[in-house]
C-alpha cells in the first residue's frame, strides 16, 4: 500500500459518498446517469467475485464489500425510490456499445484465459469507458449541479492517483500490470476536458456550464 | 515485467 493509492481508494469512496449524499438530499438523481451507475455496478461485481475466495487484507475485504453495496443502493436509489426523477430524455448513450467491445477485447488481450481473470480484465476495461454515457448527459444538459461535478472529481482523481500508484509501484515494487495502467490512462484522459472546466469554473464558485 | 500479482488493487 501506498500513499497513492490509498487517497485514490479514498477519493473514490469520497466520490460514492458524494453521489448517495446529493441523491438522498435532494432527493433527486436528475442529471446523474443510471447507465453509468449500471456500469459501475457491474464493474464491482465481476472484479471483487473473488472477495469470497480470496483473502487480501480487511482493508481490501471491507472496501470491496462497501463498493459493491454502495453502487447497489445507488441504483436502488435511482431506479426504484427516486425513480420519478429519473432523467432518462438525457440519459440515452447506447450502453450495449460499450459493454459488447470490451467484453469482446476482454477475450483477445487478458493476462491469462481463465473465468476470473477474463471477468476482471472485463471490469477494467469496462470501468475505463464507464463514465461516458454521464460525460454524455453532461454535455446534452449543458450543466451539472456543483455537488455532481464534486462526485466527477472525486471520481476522475481516483484513477488518476491510480496512475501515480502504478508508477510508484513500479520503480519501487518491480510491479507493473499492462492493462490495467493503459486502460486507468483511458479513464482519466476521458475526465480531461471536466477537470478543466470543474477547475476554470467550480473552483471560482461559478456552476459548472458547458460553453453552448 | 508484466507481471499479474494477486489482485491487491481495487
Amino acid at each position: 500500500m501506498n500513499v497513492f493509492r490509498l487517497t485514490g481508494d479514498i477519493a473514490h469512496l469520497l466520490a460514492i459518498i458524494l453521489l448517495l449524499m446529493k441523491i438522498w438530499k435532494t432527493r433527486s438523481c436528475a442529471g446523474v446517469s443510471g447507465k453509468s451507475q449500471m456500469m459501475f455496478a457491474l464493474v464491482f461485481t465481476t472484479r471483487y467475485l473473488d472477495l469470497i475466495t480470496n483473502f487480501i487484507s480487511l482493508y481490501n475485504t471491507t472496501m470491496k464489500m462497501i463498493f459493491i453495496a454502495s453502487s447497489y443502493g445507488t441504483l436502488y436509489l435511482m431506479f426504484l425510490k427516486f425513480r420519478a426523477t429519473y432523467d432518462s430524455n438525457h440519459d440515452t448513450f447506447r450502453m450495449e456499445f460499450l459493454v459488447v467491445p470490451v467484453a469482446g477485447l476482454s477475450f483477445l488481450v487478458n493476462h491469462d484465459f481463465s473465468p476470473l481473470e477474463i471477468l476482471w480484465t472485463f471490469s477494467i476495461y469496462l470501468e475505463s469507458v464507464a463514465i461516458l454515457p454521464q460525460l454524455f448527459m453532461i454535455s446534452k444538459t449543458g450543466e451539472a449541479e456543483t455537488i455532481t461535478s464534486h462526485y466527477l472529481f472525486a471520481l476522475g482523481s481516483y484513477r488518476a492517483l491510480y496512475i501515480l500508484n502504478w508508477v510508484y509501484r513500479f520503480y519501487f515494487e518491480g510491479f507493473f500490470d499492462l492493462i490495467a495502467v493503459v486502460a486507468g490512462c483511458v479513464q482519466t484522459v476521458l475526465y480531461c476536458d471536466f477537470f478543466y472546466l470543474y477547475i476554470t469554473k467550480v473552483w471560482k464558485g461559478k456552476k459548472l456550464t458547458l460553453p453552448a | 515485467e508484466i507481471c499479474s500479482m494477486p489482485k491487491d488493487e481495487l
